[in-house]
Order: C-alpha cells, then structure tokens, then sequence
C-alpha cells in the first residue's frame, strides 16, 4: 500500500 | 515557583481534551512568558505545538524556565470532575522537582479538590522545529477562514473517505474527496476585498497554484481544537508539512503541522 510520511521528515528530533 | 491560575471555562481544558486525539502525555516548557507544549501522535504524522502566553491567564507566575513532562489524560480526567466557574490553579516548587499540584476551587470558595500529578518523561514529543517566522516563507499559500466552515469541511468530507485534496490558486480553495460511495467537493471564492465579511475565507498570499493530499484521519484533534475559536489560518507548502493554526490572545497560539501523502505544486484539482 501507499506509504505514509512520517513528520520526522520535516523536523529532526530535539 | 511555577503557578498559574485560571477559571474553568477557558480554552486550557478544550484543547488539552483534543490533544487526547494525538498522545496521552506531553512535554510542557514553562518560561516567565508563558508555557510551550509539544506532542507527537503515536504515528508520528502529527505534530502539535503550542504556545498559552501569561496573559491568558488570571495569573500566571514562573520564576525559573522548567520542563515537565505531563500525563494529559490524567490531568483531563481531574479537571473533567469540575464545575463550570471553578478556579484551576496548577503549581509546581522548587522543592518538588517531582510533581505538580492542581487544585479546583468552587467560586464561592467552599469546596476545594486536589491533585498531586506524577510527572512523566514525555521527551521523545520534543521535535526541533524552525522558528515560524522562519518557515512562513516556505509556504507557498497562506489563508484564513472562519473555524466553524473548516470544522464544517472536516465533517463532510469525512463521510465519504480518508484521502482528501486541498487546493487553492489566487482565485479559489477547495477542499475534495472521492471514494466508492461518491465524491465531495467544497469549493470557497477568496475574499479579495478591502472589508471582507466575518464568514469569508481569506488569503494571505498565494504563490501559484498548489495541492496538497491528505489523510483527513489525521486531522481529527485539529478539527476538534478549532471548535474553542473564531479563525484558522491554513499554511500549505511543497516542501513543509500542512500548517493549521489557531491564535490564542495576542501572542499565542496552537499550531498542528500534519505530514501531506502528497504535495503538488503548479497544478489544482478540478
């Protein structure tokens, strides 16, 4: 199935 | 010292309940300006952060910056147990680097209810986010549109299924969906005018046209945070994830940033 991104593509951790 | 104080009613309680959509615990950092929390759902495609400036409150006194990892479900399920014009104060000391004490007193000071809460490691919510007057420029479009047409949205094109198109050009933004029972489309005319009207949607600025597809699982807690006010301000970008904001008095602010399933730049949906 389709995959979805994850937000911790677009900020790292802290 | 940290101590806040607030009547029951506030927004505190509302969106500290749609947080629950996302996570049960959340790290909260406490400066002399106010108190910043973050939380990421479990599925790591929502990220929340918020900001509830000093002057929100009734009072509100921190005298050293502090972070505290706190069980918001607990907290909820505490202040749920009150009445409506109840005071809320939350203090954590110096002394007790280990809990926080809330305490819900009734206006006419008879009844008084306390909480000593455990505090929790909540550190794996922490996400390093640029500054937003940093990132603003990365969004391509930037509206605003009154909450209850976007709750409204929420609810509508959460019938027929998850995928959900928002598009929007100079001219117009649209909100679609298909699935095996059907097809939605909401389409919203920008207000362009000098006056534009308290129902209208306007935009901020748009660089070209732009889509972005979404799974609208995902924007349940930001549907339900969106209810407690008037305006939302959506932020839709290419390269950062959807921006949904609401603004708390002057300064603050709750700020979901979900990650797109797609993201199409030069072209709308028809």
């Amino acid at each position: 199935g389709r995959k979805q991104p994850t937000i911790t593509n677009y900020f790292g951790r802290a | 010292m940290f101590e806040l104080k607030m009547v029951k009613g506030s927004t505190l309680q509302g969106v500290l309940e749609a947080i629950l959509d996302l996570v049960n615990v959340a790290n909260v950092d406490c400066s002399s300006e106010g108190f910043s929390l973050q939380a990421l759902d479990t599925e790591h495609v929502v990220f929340l952060s918020l900001f509830f400036p000093s002057e929100a409150f009734q009072s509100y006194r921190c005298d050293e910056d502090r972070s505290m990892g706190i069980a918001i479900a607990d907290m909820v399920d505490f202040l749920r147990s009150s009445n409506d014009g109840d005071i809320i104060t939350i203090k954590a000391t110096d002394q007790n680097l280990e809990d926080i004490t809330i305490t819900l007193e009734s206006p006419d000071k008879i009844k008084t209810m306390a909480i000593d809460l455990r505090l929790v490691d909540a550190t794996s919510q922490c996400l390093k986010i640029p500054d937003w007057n940093d990132m603003e420029s990365d969004y391509q479009a930037i509206f605003c549109m009154p909450s209850e047409e976007f709750r409204l949205n929420c609810k509508s094109l959460s019938v027929i299924d998850d995928d959900v198109v928002i598009s929007v050009n100079e001219e117009v933004i649209s909100f679609s969906t298909k699935g095996e029972s059907g097809c939605v489309n909401i389409s919203h005319v920008m207000n362009k005018t000098d006056k534009p009207e308290k129902a209208s949607v306007i935009l901020t600025h748009a660089r070209g046209p732009l889509s972005l597809t979404l799974n609208w699982r995902y924007m349940k807690s930001c549907a339900k945070v969106s209810k407690l006010f008037d305006q939302v301000k959506i932020g839709l970008s290419t390269k950062r994830p959807l921006m949904v904001e609401c603004q708390i008095v002057e300064k603050g602010y709750i700020r979901y940033f979900v990650a797109p399933l797609k993201a199409e730049e030069g072209k709308t949906e028809t």
